[in-house]
């Protein structure tokens, strides 16, 4: 059930 | 020149032990700090954060910033040659391209030295920014992992919901469902046996259970897991790494399509 998201949706490139 | 001194090696093997389902490979970043690796799982679903502080080791020289690209399979095949009792070095030269481990038994009677060869790793860090958590579970890590694998027999997914009455784990499947309560714990006489919430607002949010078993993996670093959690947000799992540092897996929740 439910999608995953990518981790690098959330947290900025540096 | 890099040299880093840890009395007990046990603590590198767990480590490694930590990450190396989640990852292939990695970049140790030294510095005058200390040691960090931060790194997704080839999925980029999961961010492992991993921090070993320089006052934590028993000897540590940096002189210069050094990045260490380690095929992690063979730094396992490396430390599976150091005893538990034995103390590690890790040296570097700069601009190096080896790193060697040094293992010595605790009566300097045995000495053995092993060269790996670094990789080129395309670095991929991300910022994480400091965010306040709608709830924080502290629970003991061994019932975490108890928990994580007794859930995964039922479905790909663990419903975790927070109140302030405590934490719930929960999942479906083909088999039928299963529900995990843990109440906070109301006479706290050893912490790392206790469970706490510290909660702003209730939470519920959904995750993979395979990549939360996968975390489990370094539940022999702490007693105590941290979860941290808020609405849309990755999930924070942390164990302390003794007095020196600390390991965190950011695992982005699931969303209904």
């Amino acid at each position: 059930p439910g999608r995953q998201f990518d981790i690098q949706e959330y947290f900025l490139e540096d | 020149m890099f040299e880093a001194r840890l009395v007990q090696s046990s603590i590198l093997k767990k480590v490694l032990e930590a990450i190396k389902d989640l990852l292939n490979e990695a970049t140790f970043d030294c510095s005058d700090s200390g040691i960090q690796l931060q790194a997704m799982d080839n999925s980029h679903v999961s961010l492992v954060s991993m921090n070993l502080r320089s006052d934590g080791f028993d000897k540590y020289r940096c002189d210069r910033n050094i990045s260490m690209g380690m095929n992690l399979g063979s730094m396992t095949k490396i430390l599976k040659c150091a005893a538990n009792e034995d103390v590690v070095t890790m040296k570097a030269q700069d601009n190096a391209d080896t790193v060697t481990f040094v293992f010595e038994s605790p009566n300097q009677e045995k000495v053995s030295d092993y060269e790996m060869k670094l990789m080129n790793l395309d670095q991929e860090h991300l910022g994480i920014p400091e965010t306040e958590y709608a709830c924080v579970v502290r629970l003991p890590a061994g019932e975490f992992a108890r928990i994580c694998r007794d859930l995964s027999q039922f479905g790909e997914s663990v419903v975790i919901s927070c109140t302030k009455e405590g934490v719930k784990f929960s999942s479906a499947g083909d088999i039928g469902s299963a529900n995990i309560k843990l109440a906070q714990t109301s006479n706290v006489d050893k912490e790392e046996l206790a469970v706490t919430v510290e909660m702003q607002e209730p939470v519920t949010l959904t995750f993979a259970s395979r990549y939360l078993n996968s975390f489990t993996k370094a539940t022999s670093l702490s007693n105590v897991v941290q979860l941290s959690m808020s609405p849309d947000v990755p999930l924070v799992v942390e164990y302390r790494i003794g007095e020196i540092g600390h390991i965190r897996y950011y695992l982005a929740p699931k969303i209904e399509d």
